[in-house]
């Protein structure tokens, strides 16, 4: 079993894409895929086609310890996945989080009982480095890194890694970095090579063969309510997210 | 004096860009212009030429209360351009801010002794509705929100217009929403233009004529060091920002 966090705290560079169309991916290739969705934005429940509105329970109650992972789990629209679908109460939840003994935990105490049953759970993570993320981070064995080929992508990469080590070291002594993924590549740009150039330099064990590359079909398939392996099979977005599928399920750091 | 904050809690959807272009522009053309990075992630500063490890102080002496807004603010790169800078330490100032009587009001309160000094103040925010946010919205009598062209754009408009709400009613009654800022519009893709629509169905009254379409020179700019207005002055990103300067300085919202 794969625990993996899509995590940085810099907007907009693709978590939720990648979670999202990873689990697809890994989904038709027949594997269990569970995704958490941790942003109280709600981004990647939305993409699954999770009706806020019609939820019973969502990842509030499992911070708030009011149910259990089986009580919240629901089935997406992908096949072989499912979600622990988040909701709009989930920034009250991660305030009152704060107050809790052992508030690190609650999350992989929480996942317990579900994470056995799939062969991949994706955490996605809302943009800070907060309670919410630290869980996250507590909970899996590897953390994947979207890094959109732009300036500020290096920016708070070193935060980010330091605060890898720390969770390492105080709260999880499994974790550890596993893939910084190029994302929003376009080969026209010179600023797009020069950042993956940079972020070879830096992370190169950690980045795959595969980068994504920028693909409109991407930005619209959330309004498609479809993942764009399914949508639109042969775009460039949909060839990228199914070789870095089958990279991941091989993927193994050099030491 | 105009006061400004510049939020949207979706990540990656030009708020910093918004800031610095915006506050560019007004500079260039004479006006007396400040910024304020409220995002620990510090961008803005970045941006803005401001280096971290050679500040005396930064904006978390401001809402820990253990320097005055004179003390820090240092001018930027720009013409007529001053900042209080971030520094990576504002996360944990936000956390201490948590606890401290009348704590939305902190921003507002270190902020009197300058803003008379400038016309236009611009604080740019971090991409979640936490404590920063909050004291943005108490210190400010207007909000601009840039909104991406993209799907999600939508999802969370409602929750930021309801908090602007909560924040009027309960703390600063001269809050209102002055504009939405449609930005990464590219008028070749179809979503794009879809999203403006839904936009100005539901925000009309809120939406300049001036869009900020999509040019790879804006995602250039911060690695040149400049602000796009000076690097490259005929671009679409430099004419979009200029027209849009145009438009914030006679701006006003119908009732
Ligand atoms: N490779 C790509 N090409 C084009 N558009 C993309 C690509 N990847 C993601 N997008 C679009 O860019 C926007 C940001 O992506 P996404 O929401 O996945 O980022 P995020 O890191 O989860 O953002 P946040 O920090 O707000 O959670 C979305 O509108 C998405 O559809
Ligand atoms: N109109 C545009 N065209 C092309 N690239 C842009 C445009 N506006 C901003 N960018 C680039 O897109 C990325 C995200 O923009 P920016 O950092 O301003 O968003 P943000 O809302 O402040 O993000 P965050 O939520 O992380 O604070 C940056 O790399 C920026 O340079
Ligand atoms: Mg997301
Ligand atoms: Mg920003």
């Amino acid at each position: 079993m794969r625990s993996i966090a899509v995590v940085n705290q810099k907007g907009g560079v693709g978590k939720t894409t990648t979670a999202f169309n990873l689990g697809a991916c890994l989904g038709k290739m027949g594997y269990r895929v569970l995704l958490v969705d941790l942003d109280p934005q709600a981004n990647l429940s939305v993409y699954s086609g999770i009706s806020m509105g019609e939820l019973k329970f969502s990842v509030c109650e499992l911070i708030s310890e009011s149910a259990t992972a089986d009580e919240i789990v629901v089935p997406t629209r992908l096949e072989n996945v499912d979600i622990l679908p988040s909701h709009l109460n989930l920034s009250a939840a991660e305030f009152e989080l704060n107050y809790k003994v052992g508030r690190e935990r609650v999350l992989a105490d929480g996942l317990k009982s579900i994470i056995g049953k799939y062969d991949f759970v994706f955490i996605d993570c809302p943009p800070y480095l907060g309670m919410l993320t630290i869980n996250a981070l507590t909970a899996v064995k590897e953390v994947f890194i979207p890094a959109q080929a732009e300036f500020f992508a290096l920016v708070g990469m070193e935060k980010l890694i330091d605060t890898i080590e720390i969770v390492r070291k105080r709260l999880n002594k499994k974790l550890s970095l596993s893939m910084v993924i190029p994302t929003f590549y376009d080969k026209r740009v010179r600023l797009s090579e020069e950042t993956v150039m940079l972020l070879k330099g830096r992370y190169g064990k950690y980045i795959p063969k595969t980068v994504i590359r920028r693909d409109i079909r991407l930005a619209e398939s959330p309004a498609m309510g479809q993942a764009i392996v399914n949508w639109k099979p042969s775009s460039r977005g949909s060839e990228d997210y199914m070789d870095l599928a089958k990279e991941v399920i091989d993927w193994k750091v050099e030491p």
